[in-house]
C-alpha cells in the first residue's frame, strides 16, 4: 500500500506529508522585551487607532513575560514581542533552524503589533553558514533594501529575492499577516517537479526573518517608544526533502529522516543503495520514478560500480560493472568464465558450477587457457584431444616434454 | 582408434626439470 508503489507494485513518484516545521521548535530572537521592565502599547483593535493599551513587559513574572516560544506554540493567541523604542536601522532577527533540509511551501507570521515597515525574509541551505535573500517587504524597497520594487517575476529572475510593499501597510493594526510562498509567480512553478532551480529554490535548512524598521508617527497613532514587534504565530510549511522517493519522513535519534523506497538510501534519498548501480541516480518526477536499479552479476557477486561511458553507450540502458567475480566467472556481469575454465553448457550461468577447469594436460597443452564455450584446449603439434592428452595419428609419444608427440617416421 | 593418453613416466625430464608435474 506504498504510495511510493502502484498496484502492480511498479515504483512511482512519491512525497511526505506536508508539515509546519516551525510547530514547537525553538526560535532564536534578537530582541525579546522585559529584561528590564518596559511599557509596550498595542492595539485591541485592528482599525481603530484608539484601541490602544499599554502593559508593561517583565520576565520576571509569566503573566508578563511574551517569550519566542508563544511565536511556534498550539495557541494562537499567545504572542511573542519584541523591546520598544527601536529605531532604523536598529533591526530584530528572528532564527529557526529547521533541522535538516526541506522544501518549503510558504513562511507565514501573524503579528500582534501592526506590521513591520521593512522586514526580510533569508533562507540558509548548509544549516546558517551561508544566508540567501529569500524575500523583501518594505514601503520603500530601494531606500531601505537597494531593490526595484517588483510587479511581475520573469523566468530567468524565478530564483532570486524580489522586494515588494504587498503586505506591509500599518493596517491592520493587529492580527496582520506577512505569508511568503517561495513559488507564487514563479513562471516554473506549474512544472516543479521538472525544474531543479525551484527545486533549490524553495529548499532550506534554516529560515531567518529581520524586521528592519516599525510603522510609527503621530498620524499613524504609534509612539516610536512604545511599538515593538510582536508575532503571535510563526508558521513554515513544507516537506522534508526526499527527491520523490520517500512518502515518508520519520523521527529518529538524528531527527526527521526520509524513508527511502526506490532502492535510494541518504538522508535525502539522494543516492542508490549498493549494489543498485546500474543507472546514475536521479530525482523521480511524476512521468517517472527513476528507481536505482541493481547490477546484473549472474548471482556471482555482490558488488558492482556505475561507468558512465557504459552507460552512454547502451543507450542509457546499464552501466553497472560487477565486481570481483565469484565462482571462476569474469565480465562486466559475470556473464562469462575465467581464463583457465570453460563453460559447463548443462548449468545456467547463474549457477555456482556453470564454469569448470578446463584441466589442459600440463605437457600436451600450449598453456592451460581452453576455448570457453568448447574447452578445447590449444595442443601442441602432434597432440589431439580436448584436454591435449593424447598423440594424433601418424604420431607416437617422444621422450621430450617440450615436443611430446612426433611424427612416425 | 583411440590413441593412448601420454604416460608422464616415458618423458626424459633431464632438461626440462621445471615442466615435471607435481606427482
Amino acid at each position: 500500500d506504498s504510495p511510493c508503489y502502484d498496484a502492480k507494485q511498479r515504483p512511482k513518484y512519491c512525497i511526505p506529508d506536508f508539515i509546519n516545521v516551525a510547530l514547537g521548535q525553538e526560535v532564536i530572537t534578537s530582541s525579546t522585551c522585559g529584561r528590564t521592565p518596559q511599557k509596550l502599547c498595542y492595539f485591541l483593535d485592528s482599525t481603530n487607532v484608539t484601541s490602544r493599551r499599554c502593559q508593561l513587559c517583565d520576565q520576571k513574572k509569566t503573566d508578563t513575560s511574551y517569550p519566542p516560544s508563544y511565536m511556534t506554540d498550539t495557541d494562537a493567541q499567545t504572542c511573542w514581542r519584541s523591546e520598544s523604542g527601536l529605531t532604523f536601522p536598529q533591526n530584530v532577527t528572528l532564527t529557526l533552524p529547521l533541522g535538516r533540509r526541506f522544501e518549503l511551501v510558504y513562511v507565514s507570521l501573524r503579528f500582534c503589533s501592526p506590521r513591520p515597515d521593512s522586514m526580510a525574509i533569508y533562507k540558509s541551505m548548509d544549516h546558517g553558514k551561508t544566508w540567501i535573500p529569500f524575500q523583501f517587504y518594505s514601503t520603500h524597497c530601494r531606500r531601505v533594501y537597494d531593490q526595484a520594487t517588483t510587479s511581475a517575476i520573469t523566468k530567468p529572475m524565478q530564483h532570486e529575492a524580489t522586494c515588494t510593499d504587498f503586505q506591509t501597510g500599518v493596517k491592520p493594526l493587529t492580527k496582520g499577516l506577512v505569508a511568503f510562498m517561495p513559488l507564487a509567480g514563479r513562471p516554473s512553478a506549474r512544472r516543479f517537479e521538472y525544474s531543479p532551480v525551484l527545486q533549490d529554490w524553495v529548499t532550506a535548512t534554516d529560515i531567518r526573518i529581520v524586521f528592519n524598521r516599525l510603522h510609527h508617527g503621530k498620524k499613524l497613532g504609534i509612539r516610536r517608544k512604545t511599538a515593538f514587534y510582536g508575532v503571535s504565530e510563526l508558521q513554515v510549511g513544507g516537506r522534508c526533502k526526499c527527491n520523490g522517493h520517500a512518502s515518508r519522513c520519520a523521527a529518529s535519534k538524528d531527527g526527521l529522516v526520509c524513508d527511502c523506497q526506490h532502492n535510494t538510501i541518504g538522508p535525502e534519498c539522494d543516492a542508490c543503495k549498493p549494489f543498485y548501480y546500474d543507472r546514475p541516480w536521479q530525482r523521480a518526477t511524476p512521468s517517472n520514478a527513476h528507481e536505482c536499479v541493481a547490477c546484473e552479476c549472474n548471482q556471482h557477486s555482490n558488488r558492482c560500480r556505475f561507468n558512465m561511458e557504459l552507460y552512454k553507450l547502451s543507450g542509457r540502458k546499464s552501466g553497472g560493472i560487477c565486481l570481483n567475480c565469484r565462482h571462476n566467472t569474469a565480465g562486466r556481469h559475470c556473464h562469462y568464465c575465467k581464463q583457465g575454465y570453460k563453460r559447463e553448457l548443462s548449468k545456467a550461468i547463474s549457477s555456482r558450477k556453470a564454469c569448470k577447469p578446463c584441466q589442459c594436460h600440463p605437457i600436451g597443452a600450449v598453456n592451460a587457457m581452453c576455448n570457453q564455450t568448447t574447452g578445447q584446449c590449444p595442443c601442441k603439434t602432434g597432440v589431439t584431444g580436448l584436454t591435449c592428452n593424447r598423440c594424433t595419428q601418424g604420431y607416437q609419444q617422444s621422450r621430450s616434454p617440450h615436443m611430446p608427440c612426433v611424427r612416425i617416421q | 582408434e583411440v590413441m593412448p593418453t601420454l604416460d608422464m613416466t616415458l618423458f626424459d625430464w633431464t632438461d626440462y626439470e621445471d615442466l615435471k608435474p607435481d606427482t
